[in-house]
């Protein structure tokens, strides 16, 4: 299917399983077509599919919506997957918020790509400094739902899932690595160990699996190095 | 096409190495 054809389907209001195969096609087009492909899908389409996520987050949550919520953030990864699709996805204003509002610790498997992408965004050399939009679309978001805003972090700590975890550490690490002021990072990490990490990293450290060991090792590091600094 | 896709897989590779985190510290 051209990546019009994708555009027309997105446009005619498919709802429930429909919609969930029409976007899964996309993400394996996405996936598998020439930057060409993902160029003409373009701007337009990433607008669809952003238009598409938001209404679904507004709806009442059903098992079918949040899959077609999931295989959206799993197609907006794979259309950043190239600098064309990447730069429309940073100029959009509503990408990172709604990626954001996507860190929901109820929805475990869809939270760790969330979380993912949103460290990969934080970590991108760009003149914009990506990791204060990502963190002030963190706060602008928990603000509504009036909560601190590292909860859903925590929260996602809190899960059995030891990818969620994983992901999660990941954010964190991106968001204190990225910032460039000491006193940013010292309050970062203090914020955090503050609302929970600090009991969260004891059961942490006692699982072993290789990626949260990487990213445990990261956060330690990244300590040590500002209590030296400071 | 080869240099401009696989962005975010890079960037996604090197955040669960450690490497992307490594490089700052240098």
């Amino acid at each position: 299917k051209s990546a019009m054809m994708y555009i027309q389907e997105l446009k005619s209001d498919y709802r429930d399983t429909p919609l969930l195969n029409c976007l899964e096609s996309l993400r394996v087009s996405l996936n598998n077509n020439p930057v060409s492909w993902v160029q003409n899908f373009g701007d337009e389409g990433l607008a669809l599919l952003l238009n598409l996520l938001r209404k679904l987050q507004d709806e009442e949550q059903s098992q079918i919506g949040t899959k077609c919520q999931h295989e959206i953030i799993r197609c907006l990864k794979a259309f950043m997957n190239n600098k064309h699709g990447l730069k429309s996805m940073l100029e959009s204003a509503e990408g990172i918020p709604l990626l954001v509002r996507s860190i929901n610790p109820k929805v475990p498997h869809m939270m760790v790509d969330a979380v993912k992408l949103l460290s990969a965004i934080s970590i991108l050399e760009h003149p914009e400094n990506l990791h204060e939009r990502v963190l002030e679309a963190i706060t602008e978001e928990v603000e509504k739902q009036d909560i601190e805003r590292f909860q859903p972090l925590l929260t996602g700590m809190n899960n059995s899932s030891i990818a969620l975890k994983g992901g999660c550490m990941q954010l964190i690490n991106a968001l204190i690595s990225r910032g460039e002021e000491l006193d940013f990072r010292i309050h970062i990490r203090s914020e955090l160990l503050r609302l929970g990490l600090r009991d969260r990293l004891k059961e942490v450290r006692n699982i072993e699996n290789e990626e949260l060991r990487v990213q445990l090792m990261v956060f330690d590091e990244q300590a040590e190095d500002d209590f030296e600094d400071l | 096409e080869g240099d401009e896709t696989g962005v975010m897989d890079c960037l996604m590779e090197a955040l669960q190495s450690g490497a992307a985190f490594r490089d700052r510290r240098k």
